[in-house]
Order: C-alpha cells, then sequence, then structure tokens
C-alpha cells in the first residue's frame, strides 16, 4: 500500500494532502503550526502538529516507515532542507521536495532530494498544455502530434450511434470510451448512441480532434 | 490559429510562455521589467517590455486581437486585477489570471475572468495524480477506477506480439497505442510485437494496469 508523508501545510502541501487522501491514499499531514493543524484537521483524517527539522520527532510519528515523503514546506528554506535530509537519513524510500528557485532546486537534488518540484513551473507547464489542446476537457499527449483527448460530444452528432456519426470514417478517430454521468464505458460497442452531454475520449491526431468540433 | 498574450514573466508566465511556444503557438510575452524582458529574449520569439495596468500601451501592442491572455503578473495584487479588467475592456476572448489566494480568485472572477489559476494548488493536485498512480508515466483518469496509463513494457513481455502477451486476455487491458522511440503506433495491430523500452499505452482498470507491473 502506499503510504505518504506529507510535511509542510501551505497552499502545495495542502492541495497534495487533499488530493491524495481522495484517491483513497493513507497520508500523514505535518506541519509546525497549531493553528494550521486545527484549519486542515476537518478535512485530512491524520495531522500531527511538530517540527519536520527535528529527526527525533519525526522517528516518534513513524516517518520512516512511509514510502514517500514530500516537503512542502515553502518560505524557510532552511527548514526543506533540513526535513528533506531527515527523510532521507531516516531511510524513507522515495523524497520529493518543493522548492522556490532552481538554485534551491540544485542544493535540494544535492542532499538527496529524489524528485525537486517547481510549483509555479509545474503549474504554467500544465496550463500550457491545457490550453494548446483548445476546448479539450483533458488531455494526454501521446506524440508531438497524436493523443488521447475528452471533448464534449459535438451537438451535430448527439442523437446517432458511433458508426453513424462516422468519428472514425471521417476523422480517424477511435472514441475509446464514453463518460456519461458518473459511468465510464469503456471500449463502446459500434452501436452505442451519443447522448447530450456526453464526454468522448478520442483517440487520434490532435488535428483530426480540433477538427471535429468545428 | 490560437494566439496567446501573457503578461508578467515571473516563473509562471515564463514556464507558460515557453511551453506553448514548444507546442508551436504564437505567443506575445509582456513584462514591465526592461532586465527580465533582455534574460528571455533569447528563449523567447516576441517579448516587450511594457505596463499591462496602461491600457492604451496594451491597445498598442495589439493586446485586443489576441484570442486568450494570461495575466500572471504575480505579487503586486493590484497590477493582477488592473490587468485583467484591461484585457476585458479590449474584449480579449478569454482571459485567464494567476491569483495566490482563493479571495484573490474570487475578486478575479468578479472582475470578470474566466479562469483563475492558484498555481500552488495546481501544482499540488498534478503532483497527487502522478504520485497515486506509481509507476506509470503518465496517466489520464476517466473514472474512479478506469483510466489511459502509460506504463514501460514490462520485460517479461518483450518479444511477444500483443496476442500472445494476452494483455487483452489476461489483464483486461487495451492496448490503444505503443510510444516507441519518437513514434506513436496508434491502434496498434495484434501481431504487432513488443520491443523493450516500449511505452505501452493501456486502457482500463487502473487496478490492472498496477497487476500487469508487479
Ligand atoms: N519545520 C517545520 N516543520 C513542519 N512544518 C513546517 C516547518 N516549517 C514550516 N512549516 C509549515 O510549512 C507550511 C508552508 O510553509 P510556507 O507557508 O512558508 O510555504 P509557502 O511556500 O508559502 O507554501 P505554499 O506556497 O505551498 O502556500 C506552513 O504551514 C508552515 O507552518
Ligand atoms: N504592470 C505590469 N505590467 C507588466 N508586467 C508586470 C507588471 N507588474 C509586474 N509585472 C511583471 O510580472 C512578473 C511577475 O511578477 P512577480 O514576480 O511579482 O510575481 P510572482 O507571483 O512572484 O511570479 P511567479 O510566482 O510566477 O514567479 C515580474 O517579472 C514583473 O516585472
Amino acid at each position: 500500500h502506499h503510504e505518504f508523508v506529507i510535511i509542510g501545510l501551505g497552499r502545495f502541501g495542502t492541495s497534495l494532502a487533499m488530493a491524495l487522501t481522495a484517491y483513497r491514499h493513507d497520508v500523514l499531514a505535518i506541519d509546525l503550526d497549531k493553528k494550521r493543524v486545527q484549519q486542515v484537521s476537518n478535512t485530512l483524517p491524520h495531522v500531527v502538529q511538530m517540527d519536520a527539522t527535528d529527526i527525533d520527532a519525526l522517528r516518534e510519528v513513524g516517518a520512516e516507515f512511509f514510502d514517500t515523503g514530500v516537503v512542502c514546506t515553502g518560505s524557510v528554506f532552511e527548514a526543506n532542507l533540513l526535513a528533506t535530509v531527515n527523510l532521507r537519513k531516516l531511510g524513507v524510500r522515495r523524497v520529493i521536495s518543493k522548492a522556490r528557485t532552481v538554485t534551491q532546486q540544485e542544493i535540494l537534488q544535492r542532499v538527496g532530494a529524489d524528485e525537486v518540484i517547481l510549483p509555479e513551473h509545474e503549474a504554467g507547464v500544465q496550463l500550457a498544455r491545457r490550453l494548446a489542446a483548445i476546448n479539450f476537457i483533458d488531455f494526454l499527449q501521446l506524440g508531438r502530434d497524436t493523443g488521447v483527448v475528452e471533448i464534449a460530444a459535438p451537438d451535430n452528432l448527439v442523437g446517432k450511434s458511433l458508426v453513424e456519426s462516422q468519428v472514425r470514417a471521417q476523422y480517424g478517430l477511435s472514441v475509446i470510451a464514453i463518460k456519461r454521468d458518473n459511468d465510464v464505458i469503456v471500449s463502446p460497442r459500434a452501436d452505442e448512441v451519443i447522448k447530450e452531454d456526453d464526454i468522448l475520449v478520442v483517440l487520434g491526431k490532435i488535428a483530426d480532434c480540433e477538427r471535429i468540433q468545428s
């Protein structure tokens, strides 16, 4: 079972801890600030108030038994650095640390962080991926021109079966799944009728995905 | 053609502008700071030094003719707010703004931002998605248990054709594409032989994707 220990509940650490919890993973969340711990105690199942620069305190909460530790204490770099070194010393298998600058990133990598996240940079790249695929609800880039793309079912296809819609014949796209209400129809049959509000998950050239929407 | 005007070249704005440029989109990058403009002039094709809170200056660089404007001036909220309002006034079709807090997010939405990005929050959620799919190179969540997942070709399948590998028969997964070197083989045939270093793009239950890797 994957277990995560998240140190530092700023905006990055908190959204990370909450998303992992929503994905039904075990998460231990740690923060120095009592008030912060109280604020999140309703939304996170396991939160502890403690100082992650104190290796004994970390050992006491069993940090060494976690598979992955993520250090998200941000603005005081020294705390970030110490917490990272501590997790490494305790033998946590994978240590991921947040940094604010490339210089901090290099230092954290030197002291043993397996991966260093620059949130502003990550969010910029992520937004670019989403914007570059305009009108795509979500997408997975497979190659420079190919991807798996989620698109809202075009109006002119509603009420038609997949084979009638000619998605493959006319656009060269495979509808590999349909999201409807809270269900996912994987590998739908050719006679599946497209309904309003369906989300079509298509595989093919990105240009063809854009074409089918216009 | 999609065209983007990016205002504010901090870490978020710069990575956004660079990624969009790498995806071969037209990007006009704007920053108030001469030194910053000089720093990025080697990596971004179109950079202009100007003040985005000055609507006439924005009009002068043709900002109103852009499809999407992204306001990434961060630490001085008023600049963010003014630039957002200016883009709206100029008639830019879609305005996306960066915020640091939920309060700022609400204000920006009130003055007309179509979308407000909280980079720390986004990066936290993005990391969670990646960590939750341990060993998945990338993945697109389709439903609570289903997804499109990129996995490294398991050693025991290398040298076998898709049908021999029994990926579908034994694991219930569809291999919808194979990434090999810099190519993407979309909808591979049943007799396609799996090679070392292939990345299999599979569709199915996430639990089955994990099972095939162990
Ligand atoms: N030594 C420490 N041990 C545990 N938690 C700590 C320690 N030092 C700082 N923190 C906590 O880390 C959290 C995040 O720190 P801070 O707010 O400085 O970073 P930030 O970069 O602004 O965060 P974000 O950008 O993710 O919102 C704070 O809630 C703080 O209490
Ligand atoms: N009125 C303005 N017009 C154009 N650019 C501006 C204006 N005000 C600030 N900027 C630019 O926006 C950029 C980002 O601003 P700043 O560094 O304050 O934000 P930040 O939140 O720290 O950025 P990031 O977190 O993305 O690194 C700076 O390079 C700054 O020169």
